[in-house]
């Protein structure tokens, strides 16, 4: 037996508001790559991701609005992530996230 | 032709 037990990582809903003109988030990976559920590599300082305070670099989003991404290629789930910041129905984005390991 | 290289996309928003 080596050390403490591993918690389990916890999915995490975040709203991020959309009070700017960009989400500023960059994310990689897709279905069909090393990372099958895209990763936040960057948040932009001015974005409307910055604003809300939660989302982080290295949190994997599991769903966006509710729409789960597992099995989407990168160019899907960017594109559901591209529609829910575009549309009007909503002045928010609701993001399921994980922190993976620890 | 080798397959495409799907690692590398980044995409911004």
């Amino acid at each position: 037996l080596t050390g403490s037990p591993v918690p389990a990582p916890t999915a995490t809903l975040v709203r991020v508001v959309k009070n700017t003109n960009t989400l500023g988030i960059a994310i990689e990976g897709g279905a069909n790559t090393r990372q099958p559920l895209p990763r936040i590599v960057t948040i932009q300082k001015g974005g409307s991701a910055h604003n809300c305070d939660q989302l982080k670099v290295g949190q994997v989003i599991l769903e966006v609005n509710g729409i789960s991404l597992r099995g989407r290629e990168h160019k899907e789930a960017a594109r559901i992530i591209a529609e829910a910041f575009k549309t009007k129905d909503k002045d928010h984005i609701d993001f399921l996230v994980v922190e993976p390991g620890l | 032709s080798p397959p495409k290289d799907y690692e590398d996309e980044v995409t911004f928003f």
